[in-house]
């Protein structure tokens, strides 16, 4: 049984990578068997978690194409039940190469549904934008995680977002579900967020996460160090904030 | 005499748009004809500096399938110097149907040359993607500003920026310049932020912005307004910040 959660939001910079990072890390330290797939080719969340890659090192990229099972790209991580696929600059050609290929939105679900004994959560990070990366990876998720920085351009965004995966819904993946969206980089001394906010919860009253990641330091400090939070530095917020999500996600995912 | 600013980088969040509207302002305040085009199928720009539109208004879309001239589509704003050419969700089909067209790379060059005497200065808003929109709007452009964001990735992703604009360079648009790099959100109590500022003014000594943009909650709210930071608050730190932005591309664009 696995559970598969694709991190999407086409707005940049919104905690996109962030939040899968730290969630699977957080997921990893709970016991649960985690694979981290890094699904956009500037690969943040492979260096982000302490990835190095050689030039031979296989990536998404080479798994997608088939040149190299997926068992032989995955890396570990400091964190014993959390794995990571990572990505590279190499991954724009996936873009144009699997626009020739039959299925090419289903290649990921192909891939990872050969995993499901392996992993109980496969988190994905996604591209800001919606070409045939994301595409791929709404297709093979079972539900989206949608951070949401609270800011003007945030709601903006989201009506098209949510255009797209009914769309998705529509032709590729009927169960794609809503994980739940998710209130990132909030700061409770700017009226804005606090609008924001409000606004998300009033449009999708059920759908919003009760743990709200605070704007915070040590968050963008942790990459630079290879590391999520919950290693960098368990007791600040940012970490605190990302264990009560995963509590959340484990328990709206609890097998029956 | 006419020039074309590209503000581009792919990743996401880091202030191109709110640099587009807010550099494009002061340039118009200052009394030259600025015209601003959204590349970006989000729209941030057309919304962010109030631009409201019908169902039935033209946008950049409409142009770039020739559809409808330029100067139909182009909206006025607050500011008598400066024009906007907006876009909407629209725009993502454009991504699909040009690349079945002649010279698709050269659309909007071919466009905009036709304005060049009516605007002292294009700025284009860029998505945070490497799509043929980008590569239409580095291929028009007669330099790109880069926004930085001071934070761990934003290094990471410059690499992958620069070698794409090389391979614009070597192939549709030899006399692409670098018009600089522009460090913004600087936190100047944040330590990384000033780590990744010194990195970036070691690796690219000439080219870096005297300018910083400093994160100012002003800048995040004055969309939500529909104007530019210059009309909503013009004393605050990110109105300042970017009058010397636009004093110091006005300089070095100066016509001989
Ligand atoms: N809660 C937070 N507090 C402070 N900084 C944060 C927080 N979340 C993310 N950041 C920082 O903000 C920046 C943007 O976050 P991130 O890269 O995770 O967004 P993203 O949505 O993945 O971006 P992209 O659209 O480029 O993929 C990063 O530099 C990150 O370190
Ligand atoms: N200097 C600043 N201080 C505070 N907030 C800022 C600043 N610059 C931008 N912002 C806010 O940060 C968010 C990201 O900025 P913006 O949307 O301009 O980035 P972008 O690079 O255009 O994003 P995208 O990659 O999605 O196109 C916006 O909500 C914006 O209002
Ligand atoms: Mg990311
Ligand atoms: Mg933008």
């Amino acid at each position: 049984m696995s559970t598969v959660i694709c991190i999407a939001n086409r707005k940049g910079g919104v905690g996109k990578t962030t939040t899968a990072i730290n969630l699977s890390a957080a997921l990893g330290v709970a016991g649960a068997a985690t694979l981290l797939v890094d699904c956009d080719p500037q690969g943040n969340a492979t260096s982000g978690i302490g990835v190095k890659l050689t030039d031979e090192s296989p990536t998404l990229y080479d798994v997608l194409l088939e040149e190299c099972p997926l068992a032989d790209a995955v890396q570990h991580t400091a964190i014993a039940q959390l794995a990571v696929l990572p990505a590279n600059h190499d991954l724009i050609g996936a873009e144009v190469e699997l626009l020739n290929i039959e299925r090419r939105e289903y290649r990921l679900q192909e891939i990872l549904r050969k995993e499901y004994d392996r992993y109980r959560y496969i988190i994905l990070d996604c591209p800001p934008s919606l070409g045939l990366l994301t595409v791929n990876a709404l297709t093979a998720a079972d539900s989206v995680l949608i951070p949401l920085q609270c800011e003007y351009y945030a709601l903006e965004g989201l009506r098209s977002l949510l255009e797209t995966i009914d769309l998705i819904r529509e032709r590729l993946n009927p169960d794609l579900a809503i994980e739940g969206l998710l209130l990132t980089m909030f700061d409770a001394r700017n009226k804005l967020c606090h609008q924001v906010a409000d606004e998300v919860r009033k449009f999708f009253p059920q759908q919003v996460f009760d743990a709200i990641i605070p704007r915070n330091v040590r968050l963008s400090e942790s990459p630079s160090h290879g590391l999520p939070v919950i290693l960098y530095d368990p007791s600040c917020r940012g970490a605190q904030s990302y264990m009560e999500l995963a509590q959340e996600v484990a328990t709206s995912n609890k097998s029956t």
